[in-house]
């Protein structure tokens, strides 16, 4: 019998025209049967998803027949939060890279962006309330992100059904802030003199606030999201502890000695911020360490190997929300089948209440970009972020390795038959090996 | 598949597919229609990715109608 058209069917409102959203319905069932298969969904995001299990079902023979099995799929992911970072800071990545990465995700049923689009290196976004941060702070004009850019990265993602997440980490891993924004950043001090150099957000003074203020109203009017991440990690306390004027706000303050209370005290005043703009915030796990006043709802993600799975515990058992991502930095590399390490992780597997797991709303591959640009960036991020997608998206029983490599290495040069240079999990062809 | 969904049940039935016969298509009683371009974008897409993009019948703005 001949397959002759797939009708598709949106139950409620279909929201065609708005972003897709943590809470954003991504079941369907698909119905393959002649001559006349059907696709149904709550919502268009299942639809993407359906297309996506439909498009696999589907092969070409030698004799170039297309064909497919009759077959019934009901289908919905296991965590809501699937998400592949990216660093455009360390190397600039190209928009058309961007876009390249965002098809990647749609083919693997990723939902989430994740942007780190700015940090120590450079300062790629073009803000349009302080153009000098990336006039200044970029490594050329050329290599800037304009808001048509994005806007192009926003869109050409909802498409896709994934959500794009701003990162604008701080108050560390900011050197690239102060080229362009005077008095951002804490002025370090060598023998009771200034050094010239400077360390984190300098978070003593008014006008900090002030222009944090302006940029993240901004930042949350570009970007649809319902989430901003804060960064929060890795904040050098040496240049705060040099400082004289931040030592004496220590002491104002009734901080003492402990460096981790005044980025609380910074890391808290920036979230009220996001809070008043109607935003969630996310940070990472270092700003729930240092023992603050987290906001609740705030979302924590997870990245040191130290004590993982105490910590999830422990994050989880306070109430709050939780992003895995330790057990996937792709960045990290290695010889051989290093895919089935990261297939193998259980995001779950950790002592706590089923209302703790609750809490963990999914994870992100994470490919940092020191050693990464448009040149590599998608042969180390594909097929090896597949294994995350199918941790996440997958029922927690689906663990054989046999069958996951029998499939992937299919799915793999499926992703090169449609133009993603995703590179080879052991010996072995393609039937297209030059699409890309 | 990958991912793998949660239920998937096949039989050995095989259906037949024509690049210039096969086309999406909204159901009549579905909440969205053409006027979705999240979903006729996608429909052009994944035509695309099944048979080719060389085999695209009307040209690169236009979802195949029966």
């Amino acid at each position: 019998m001949e397959l002759q058209k797939l009708e598709v069917s949106v139950i409620m409102d279909p929201e065609c025209d708005s972003f897709p959203s943590i809470t954003s319905d991504e079941s369907y069932n698909l119905l393959v049967q002649g001559p006349v298969a059907t696709l149904t969904a709550n919502r268009v995001w299942g639809v993407l998803r359906g297309l996506e299990t439909f498009s696999q079902l589907i092969y070409q023979h030698s004799s170039g027949t297309f064909t497919a099995n009759e077959s019934n799929i009901v289908d919905s992911p296991r965590f809501p939060h699937r998400g592949i970072l990216i660093d455009t800071s360390r190397h600039f990545l190209p928009v058309k890279t961007i876009l390249k990465t965002l098809d990647a995700m749609a083919f693997n049923k990723f939902n989430v962006l994740h942007w780190h689009i700015v940090d120590d290196q450079s300062f790629p976004y073009q803000s349009i309330t302080f153009p000098e941060l990336s006039n200044k702070g970029s490594y050329s004009l050329s290599h800037v992100y304009t808001p048509n850019d994005v806007r192009t990265v926003i869109e050409y993602a909802r498409f896709r059904g994934i959500r794009v997440l701003p990162e604008f980490d701080s108050p560390g891993h900011t050197a690239s802030w102060g080229k362009g924004q005077k008095d951002v950043l804490t002025p370090c001090y060598h023998s009771r003199e200034p050094s010239e150099t400077f360390g984190p957000i300098n978070p003593i003074l008014n006008s900090t606030y002030s222009f944090l203020s302006k940029l993240f109203k901004e930042i949350s009017t570009v970007f649809p999201d319902k989430f901003i991440h804060l960064g929060g990690d890795e904040v050098d306390f040496n240049c705060w502890k040099s400082n004289p004027a931040v030592l004496h706000f220590m002491r104002n303050k009734g901080f003492g000695k402990k460096f981790e209370k005044l980025q609380s005290f910074y890391m808290q005043k920036v979230s009220n911020m996001i809070s008043a703009m109607k935003k969630r915030s996310i940070v990472w796990q270092e700003v729930y360490d240092d023992e603050g006043k987290l906001t609740p709802g705030t979302v924590v993600q997870v990245w040191k190997k130290h004590n993982f799975h105490m910590k999830l515990r422990k994050i989880t058992a306070a109430g709050f929300p939780v992003i895995i991502s330790t057990p996937w930095y792709l960045d990290l590399i290695s010889y051989g089948e290093d895919w089935t390490g990261y297939y193998s992780v259980e995001p779950l597997n950790f002592a706590g209440t089923p209302e703790q797991k609750q809490l963990v709303i999914g994870g992100e591959a994470c490919i940092w970009g020191e050693y990464v640009d448009a040149t590599n960036l998608t042969p180390r991020l594909w097929p090896r972020a597949s294994a995350v997608g199918e941790r996440l998206w997958s029922h927690q029983d689906v663990t054989d390795l046999e069958d996951a490599y029998r499939r992937l290495t299919r799915h793999r040069c499926r992703m090169v038959g449609r133009g993603i240079a995703a590179q080879p999990l052991l010996p072995g062809y393609c039937e297209y090996e030059g699409r890309m | 598949l990958w991912p793998l969904p949660v239920s998937v049940r096949t039989t050995p039935r095989l259906l037949y597919l024509s690049p210039g016969n096969f086309f999406f298509g909204h159901s009549p009683s579905s909440k969205a229609g053409p006027s979705c371009a999240v979903l006729q974008e996608a429909f052009r897409r994944y035509y695309a990715y099944i048979f080719g993009f060389d085999k695209w019948p009307l040209g690169s703005d236009n979802v195949p109608r029966k």
